[in-house]
């Protein structure tokens, strides 16, 4: 299962948190204006935090991240 | 499986609670307005509660949790 | 398969009851108006009780606890 | 798999049966008005009886148990 | 899989049909008018016979026995 | 998979056909007008045959037997 | 994975072919007019001749077999 | 899985062509007017050719063979 | 999983090719106009190439090889 | 799972890409106009590469490749 | 589970980005105008990022990278 995170201005971070006991971020991917990240739930990220403006598809609906 | 939370305004609480015997909050992850939290169950978080405004999507249906 | 339970008052009491056996409550979690709980079914927990006013989303449905 | 039961008056009875040869009630959990019961078939539990007026929610359909 | 029986009148009798080289009835529950049974196929029942006025939900379709 | 028959005269005949090498009839049950049989296919049951007037619904449709 | 066929005549013959190297027919159930029979794929059945006017209902649609 | 063979005249030629390293026909079944084959693909048959006028329903479409 | 490919013209080539390492025409079947080939993907054919005028079915849509 | 290409021009090219560490072309095939390759991933091929005036069908929705 | 990227422009760019505990890149595929990728998440690739003007299909939707 994957999500889709396009970013919609520059500077969009996306932060892979862990699995297991431990919950702490193991990676933050950087976004440009335009770039696209289409990430996996995998065996090492078992939540994944967005923070800037951003449309986010998941299995479950499409939101929008940021400030419109 | 996961859920989608995105934040409504600052301060919106995401807690993980415990699978087995205990229930307790393993983790408590703390969102902005605009910042956006996928979360899946696993073999560590069995529950997860939500505090403060957000808008909560989910396979069984969309919520918004908090005060209108 | 997990439920989603929006609490539309304080004091909304959501018990897990045991798997086996035996039925009794192991856990009780409390929500006040707005709080979401999201919550599987597990090795522990083979059914769930909720009294108070709540909103309820499961795979078979949606229903309103409590009374209106 | 599971049901869910919400009981229209107090007294709602929901009886679990054994799974195997015997089938006997192994556990009643009570409703009264507006309480919500989740529950699940499971190593215990192969059929549930409901008495009293509730709305039953299933995979295969919705019911009202009672009279009405 | 299961289904679910929703006794229309007093007396309706549903009864579970054995697994195995053998067709015998190992349990017959009885249902008065209102009660709802829903009953899963299992390692022990193989066919549910249904006698008397009852609504009979399942996955392939929703039946009323008895004579209208 | 079930099917389920409901006979809609008197002396319905469901026979239960053996799965394996030989193809005989090693059950027999009889419905008479308004009973119900659920029936499913088992490791004793590949093929399953129905003689008087009743309605049979399936996964892969509905069909009346005997002559209307 | 089964069929279903309806004898809209007397005679309809449902033949079951081998699985294996060799295809030949194992059994031969005749069905008279308003007979249904529902039979599945098994380890000793792995094609079905039918012959004969009848409505035969499968997975991947319904046809009419024999001469209208 | 399997596909439906409906003859719409007599000696329509369903061959079964062998899984494996070589492809052969293993065995030929003639249809006649009206004759029906539900055939399985098998350890045996990994591949299926129609000859003659046939209606054929499968899985991704439903084609008619033959001339017109 | 299958394709299904109906001949439009004679001389119609479907080639499967090898799976593994290699890719080669393991096996070429020939259709004159009007025949029809339901083929699977099989531990021996990973790909399959069609030259000449016909229709093909598939999972994913349908297309019309050849030149119109 | 495959994806459907029909070639539109002369000289399509459909490059396997190597699954695991290493992501290298390991089969070119060239399509003539007209031609369809249906084309599986496999323990070989983790990626397909497109170059050329085609039509591709896949499970998540068709694109033409090349210059219009 | 695989997307499909089709290229606007010259010098898109797709990086496969490694599964585990490093976050890296492991390839890089560039595509020039109206090239396609069709690319499978895999033992080594768990994230996939998209730089420049392209067309992504994916099972949770559809989105254009790059500046429009
Ligand atoms: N380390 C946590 C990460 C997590 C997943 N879902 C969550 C929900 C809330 C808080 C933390 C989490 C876990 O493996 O379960
Ligand atoms: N520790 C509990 C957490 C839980 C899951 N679902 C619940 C429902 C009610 C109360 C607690 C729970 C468990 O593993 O089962
Ligand atoms: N301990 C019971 C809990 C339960 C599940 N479903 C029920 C239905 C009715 C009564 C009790 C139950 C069990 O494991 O099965
Ligand atoms: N003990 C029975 C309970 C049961 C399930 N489905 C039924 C239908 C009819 C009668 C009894 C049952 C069993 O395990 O199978
Ligand atoms: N003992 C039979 C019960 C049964 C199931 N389906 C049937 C259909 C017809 C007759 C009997 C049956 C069996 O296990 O298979
Ligand atoms: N004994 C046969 C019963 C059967 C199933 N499907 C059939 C179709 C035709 C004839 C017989 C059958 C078998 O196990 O396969
Ligand atoms: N004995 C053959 C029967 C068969 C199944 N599907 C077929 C299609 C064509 C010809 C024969 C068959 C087999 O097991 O495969
Ligand atoms: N012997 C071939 C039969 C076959 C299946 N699908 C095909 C497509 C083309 C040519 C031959 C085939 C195999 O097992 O794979
Ligand atoms: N031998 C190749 C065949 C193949 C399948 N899909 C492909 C796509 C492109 C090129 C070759 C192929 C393999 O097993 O993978
Ligand atoms: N060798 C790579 C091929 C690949 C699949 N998907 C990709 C996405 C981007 C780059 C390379 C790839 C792998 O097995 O994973
Ligand atoms: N190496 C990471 C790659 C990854 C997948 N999904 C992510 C989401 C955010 C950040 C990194 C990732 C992993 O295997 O999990």
């Amino acid at each position: 299962r994957y999500i889709v995170v396009k970013a919609l201005e520059d500077g969009v971070v996306i932060m892979g948190l862990t699995r297991g006991r431990d919950t702490r971020s193991h990676h933050s991917e950087r976004l440009d204006a335009g770039e696209v990240l289409i990430a996996q739930f995998t065996d090492i990220t078992a939540a994944i935090k967005v923070r800037g403006r951003a449309e986010i598809l998941t299995d479950v609906g499409t939101v929008d991240s940021g400030h419109p």
